[in-house]
Parts: structure tokens; C-alpha cells; sequence
């Protein structure tokens, strides 16, 4: 089982609409758990779930030792893909991390309670748990005890960008902190890469601004993400535009970024 | 003098755009104090300021009773227009604002030590601190204290939203803690509105959005700010759209909101 947070410091860069399109994609081949650590409940919501009080993350992270286990707050979603909720509650529960020793690695320690894939077969294996194969983490636009729980519970960490002078600052901002993790917190935690969104090709301020982020030796993938209404229009019935609209561009761009992450699994 | 926060918990809607725009726009007949209350500063390099540790509103707001004095840390834009700027230590200030008993008015009392207009004539006046008829305040996409913060400190909030799907869940949240900060912590908090941004009225998906949002009486605005390349274009040069591109529709979008903040500081 591997974890991958899916973060940006900025603000409405795609980052519930990647996890939301790369669990549905992921989750054809492979038991995909999502994971919602963002008091908005976004991801929730597209999942087309109802974020309920007493039944979500903030339970898991908010209640000192006698928390909710991950396994009580899972909801299901369709076959192979599952979810975490979040809810506003989420916010206390983030000021109630402050003051505990594991403010930083409770959701690692969450996540560590799931069973893991075992060699044992499949007989003799409880089967009231399901086994993940991945675990997408989808995060708030700062860099809270929220993200933080996330950054340290995840072996892969992918940043969505806007390709637009105003995402430079906040993107040097993070690189730095999970450059901070890695060496502190979570010596495991792996760069996937920065993914350009809202990408248009034609644009030359998105160029040039790539541009500088390549020669600044940012780890730039080679996917992108363009604009399509569509994908905005799919959230409103509660699905990811690779399965309202597949035959869309974005849907073969958010494949295409799938398959990126299915070669990084293998390789782990 | 009038303060006014501009706010959502959906992140990248052009709150950053917005108050710079705003900021450029009235300092041409009125005197501007810019507060750049995001730990990413945006609003602090979109003026062309060094965020630097030490001077900041970090320092304003984090250190117990000796802190730093908001004049003390106020940064010259333009004629009629400074600002105080944000570091990324205010994330920490955030969190050691938990602790504190002013937790959520320290950015208001530290605005109500600003001098205000009085009826002395200026010979009188200590022509030392400037006085200032508007305060502007950035906040980041979240409801944390920062957000808290800037609701206590405001006399009235301006809220941008996308008029997409995933904007209605984060706008309710919003909506729900501006009611109960009225209740509250400020009666004195008043409604602007909320108001349609990267808007495009040929979208099915964004006219039927923002008719549901009106029919659940939402107070949208009648301005409307569209989306153009040049305004993220202007951010990398320092400058708002309004001098970057005078002839842009954005441009003259932003002045149309402008007379509409006009309007609401007469009628206070
Ligand atoms: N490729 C795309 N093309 C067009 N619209 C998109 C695309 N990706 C996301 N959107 C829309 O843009 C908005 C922002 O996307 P999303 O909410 O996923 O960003 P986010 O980074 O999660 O935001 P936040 O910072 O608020 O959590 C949403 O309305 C979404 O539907
Ligand atoms: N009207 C517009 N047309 C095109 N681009 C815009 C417009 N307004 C803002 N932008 C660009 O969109 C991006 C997001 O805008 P901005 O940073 O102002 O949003 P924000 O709400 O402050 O984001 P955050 O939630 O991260 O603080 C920036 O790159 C900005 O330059
Ligand atoms: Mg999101
Ligand atoms: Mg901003």
C-alpha cells in the first residue's frame, strides 16, 4: 500500500478534481481509499457523499487517544474506490492537533491501522477489511497541521499549479517545507512532481512562466491539465469528468496523468 | 476610515486580485491602507514588496503584548496607497494566536491604533502618520484565525466566488461563520457581496450556478469580473491589470466594482 498527497499552498488549482479523476481512474485496476483532509469537505461532496458530523477524519484526528479508527468513518463509493469524509469539523480538530505530541504524523498513524496486503491467501485473510492498494490524500490550500498530517503520512507528494507568476511565491513556500519534512519528519516521502493545470499551450505567459520553473530545476511532470468547462459541469452531478465526459481532452489528460502514477507505484 | 475584508474559503477565486485592484483603484481619490493577511504574501509580491521576517504583520500579531505596532511595519505602494505586509511567519503567528485570549480582534485593535480622521485641521494633525479613509484586508482560503481575524477587524466583507459547483459547499460554510461572527464577535459586520469572477456568460454552468445561488438568496452582485490572461500577465510586472492594461474589459470591470465600494463607504 502506498500513500500519495495530492497539495498546493495556492488556492483552486485542481487539486480535489485530480484526486476525485485519478481515484476513479486508479481504482479500474487497483482498491483505491480516498482520503479527504480539507474542512471544505469538496472531495466529499463530488463523491457525492454527505459529510456528517460524529462520522468523519476530524473524529480520527481530533479526539486525542480515544479517537474514531480510520476503518469506522470509511464510506464506499463504487467498487474498488472508498472514502474517507472530511467535515468542517475538521477545523477544530486541526486547532485540537496543536497541543498533542503526534500533531503531525496522527493521520500516518491512522493510515498505519489499515490492514495491509499480506502474503497470506485470500482464505485465510479476515474479510470484513478491505486491502488498499493506494491511498490519495486531498488537501487544503495551506500549510497547516492538516497538510502537515498529510505530507507526513505519505511516501508521494504531487503538486497541481497554475502556470501564472502568482503561483511562483507560494510554490517555493512549499517546496521548502516538504524539503523540511523529508528531512525531519518523513525521510520517505518521495517528490511525484508539479503538474501544470488550467494549462493553455498557447498562452506565452504560461510558457514563460514554465519556463522559469524549469530552469529553476523544478521537477515539472510531463503531463498537463488544460480547461474545460466540462469538468467543472461533472462535479455538479457528482462525477469526475473522466466518466461524464470521457471522451473529453481533459479525461485523457487526467489518463494519461494516471498512468504516471501507476509507473511511480511500480517502481516503489 | 472603513475596513473591509475580502474573503472566500474556496481557494484561487481572485481574492489577491481583487483587494490590489480595489487598493489601485480608490487611492486615486482616497487614502489606502492595503493588509496582506496570507501567509503566502501574494498581495505582498504583487506590490513589488519584500516580504521580510521580522517586519511584517507576523510580528503585529504573534508576539503577546510587546508586539510590534501595525504603523511600525507599514510599507509606502504609491501615492495614497501602502501596505502591511505578510511573511510566511505568519502561519506560526496563526498558531500561537490560538493561546491567546484576543485570539480573534488582535488585527482589529491593532488597526484601531491607527490614527483617524479627525476634525483637527491637518496643522494641527501630527503630520507624521498618515491617516487613512479605507483598509483593505487579504485573507488566505481558509477559515483559520487569520480569516477570524480580518471578519472582527471588518466592517464589511466582499466575497469572490467562481460560479461553479464546487464553489456552493465552501460558500455556505462562509456564509454560516460571517452570520455567527455578527452575532457574536462584530455586530458591526455588513454584507458587500459576493461577486461572480472569472465569469463567462456564455457558460450554461456558470448562468445556472449563480441562479441557484440567487434563488437561495444569496446577495450576489451586480458587478461581474471575467477572465483574461493580462491580469495574471500584470502580477508578474508588479503591477494590477488597471495600469498594466488600462484598455482590458478587466480593467474597466474592477473600476465598476470600485464605484461600488464607492457607494457603500458614502452609505456607511
Ligand atoms: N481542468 C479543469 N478545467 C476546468 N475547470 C476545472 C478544471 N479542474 C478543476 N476545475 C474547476 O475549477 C475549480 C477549482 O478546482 P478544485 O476545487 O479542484 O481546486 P482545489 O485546488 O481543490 O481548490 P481549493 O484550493 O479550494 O481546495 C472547481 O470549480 C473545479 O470544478
Ligand atoms: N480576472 C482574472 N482573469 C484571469 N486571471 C485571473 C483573474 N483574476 C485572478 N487571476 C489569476 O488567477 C490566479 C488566482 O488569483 P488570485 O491569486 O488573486 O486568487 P486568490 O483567491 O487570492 O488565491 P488564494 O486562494 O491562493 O489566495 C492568479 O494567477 C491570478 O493572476
Ligand atoms: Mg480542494
Ligand atoms: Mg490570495
Amino acid at each position: 500500500m502506498h500513500t500519495i498527497a495530492v497539495t498546493s499552498l495556492k488556492g483552486g488549482v485542481g487539486k480535489t478534481t485530480i484526486t476525485h479523476a485519478l481515484g476513479v481512474v486508479l481504482s479500474e485496476s487497483l482498491r483505491v481509499l480516498l482520503v479527504d483532509a480539507d474542512p471544505q469537505a469538496s472531495l466529499t461532496h463530488v463523491c457525492g457523499i454527505h459529510s456528517s458530523a460524529g462520522r468523519s477524519l476530524a473524529e480520527v484526528l481530533g479526539m486525542a487517544n480515544d479517537g474514531m479508527a480510520l476503518k469506522d468513518v470509511i464510506c464506499p463509493i463504487s467498487t474498488s474506490l472508498d472514502i474517507v469524509p472530511a467535515h468542517r469539523a475538521l477545523s477544530s480538530a486541526e486547532l485540537s492537533l496543536v497541543l498533542r505530541a503526534e500533531r503531525d504524523s496522527a493521520l500516518r498513524q491512522a493510515i498505519a491501522t489499515l490492514p495491509r496486503p499480506s502474503r497470506l491467501p485470500n482464505l485465510l485473510r479476515k474479510r470484513t477489511q478491505p486491502i488498499y492498494d493506494v491511498v490519495l490524500i486531498d488537501t487544503p490550500p495551506s500549510l497547516g497541521l492538516l497538510t502537515m498530517n498529510a505530507l507526513v503520512a505519505a511516501d508521494g507528494v504531487l503538486i497541481p499549479i497554475i502556470p501564472e507568476a502568482l503561483a511562483w511565491e507560494s510554490l517555493q513556500l512549499l517546496l521548502e517545507r516538504i524539503d523540511q519534512v523529508q528531512r525531519t519528519l518523513n525521510s520517505g516521502l518521495k517528490m511525484i512532481g508539479v503538474l501544470p493545470c488550467f494549462h493553455d499551450d498557447r498562452l506565452i505567459h504560461h510558457k514563460s512562466v514554465l519556463e522559469m520553473m524549469r530552469a529553476a530545476t523544478v521537477p515539472v511532470l510531463d503531463a498537463r491539465i488544460g480547461r474545460s468547462i466540462s469538468v467543472a459541469e461533472a462535479a455538479s452531478h457528482y462525477q469526475s469528468v473522466v466518466t461524464y465526459a470521457p471522451e473529453n481532452k481533459r479525461s485523457a489528460e487526467y489518463r494519461v496523468l494516471a498512468q504516471i502514477i501507476h509507473g511511480w507505484l511500480r517502481n516503489r
